[in-house]
């Protein structure tokens, strides 16, 4: 499971 | 995208509606914390930076141009339109004290020391506790309109959401992001107590008194 880096929400 | 991320969005969609409408509609803004609604304009301003540099989808493109222009709306409502009807006695919290510790904050606990990511953090700390002023004037008038009300519920509701959204991602997508969880989880706790006054309360008809 890996933290994301990318902010895909609002 | 999932179920509870598309309601939470929509929830927070719809909080934005009903404040603009009651301001709109009742060509005032008694009962609305000034000082809340800069917050979240800083906060959106401070997050969608990225709608320069990153492409999602046409959905998150809309609708952070969405939260964005609805809260400098608010904010020019509150302070141009309708300043006569702005509670400025009693809209008194100091947002200073909110915004310096989202500051350090960001600065010390981030995920990347980059400009875009630790305005990110900053936006997440500070949206955690953005609502704090507007509890705080209805801790001090005592009551709410219950269209406040509604628009408070709704509000709470979306980062609640959100938060079943970050369980189904941590399972279902490999996914998380654990400073917008446990700013998440604070934001929504914030709200806990007006929830309990809203259920019990509200939703019978009576008005949102605070126990003074």
């Amino acid at each position: 499971i890996e933290q994301s880096n990318m902010h895909d929400e609002l | 995208m999932n179920i509870f991320r598309l309601f939470g969005d929509l929830s927070h969609l719809l909080a934005i509606i009903i404040l603009l409408l009651k301001i709109w509609k009742t060509r005032s803004c008694a009962g609305i914390s000034g000082k809340s609604q800069i917050l979240f304009a800083i906060v959106y301003t401070s997050r969608y930076l990225d709608l320069m540099t990153t492409y999602i989808s046409a959905y998150n493109t809309f609708m952070k141009i969405v939260f964005v222009a609805t809260s400098y709306a608010t904010v020019f409502l509150m302070y141009m339109k309708f300043k006569a009807t702005y509670d400025r006695n009693h809209d008194t919290f100091r947002i200073e004290f909110l915004i310096v510790p989202a500051v350090i904050l960001a600065l010390v606990i981030n995920q990347e020391f980059t400009v875009l990511e630790v305005l990110w953090t900053f936006s997440i700390y500070l949206e955690s506790v953005a609502i704090l002023p507007q509890l705080f004037l209805v801790s001090k008038t005592g009551e709410a309109e219950s269209i406040t009300s509604h628009y408070l519920f709704a509000l709470g509701s979306y980062r609640a959401l959100y938060l079943l959204n970050w369980v189904y991602r941590y399972y279902a997508e490999d996914h998380y992001d654990l400073i917008a969880i446990v700013a998440g989880l604070v934001q929504t706790v914030l709200y806990c107590d007006f929830f309990y006054l809203y259920i019990t309360k509200v939703l019978k008809g009576k008005k949102l008194q605070l126990p003074a």
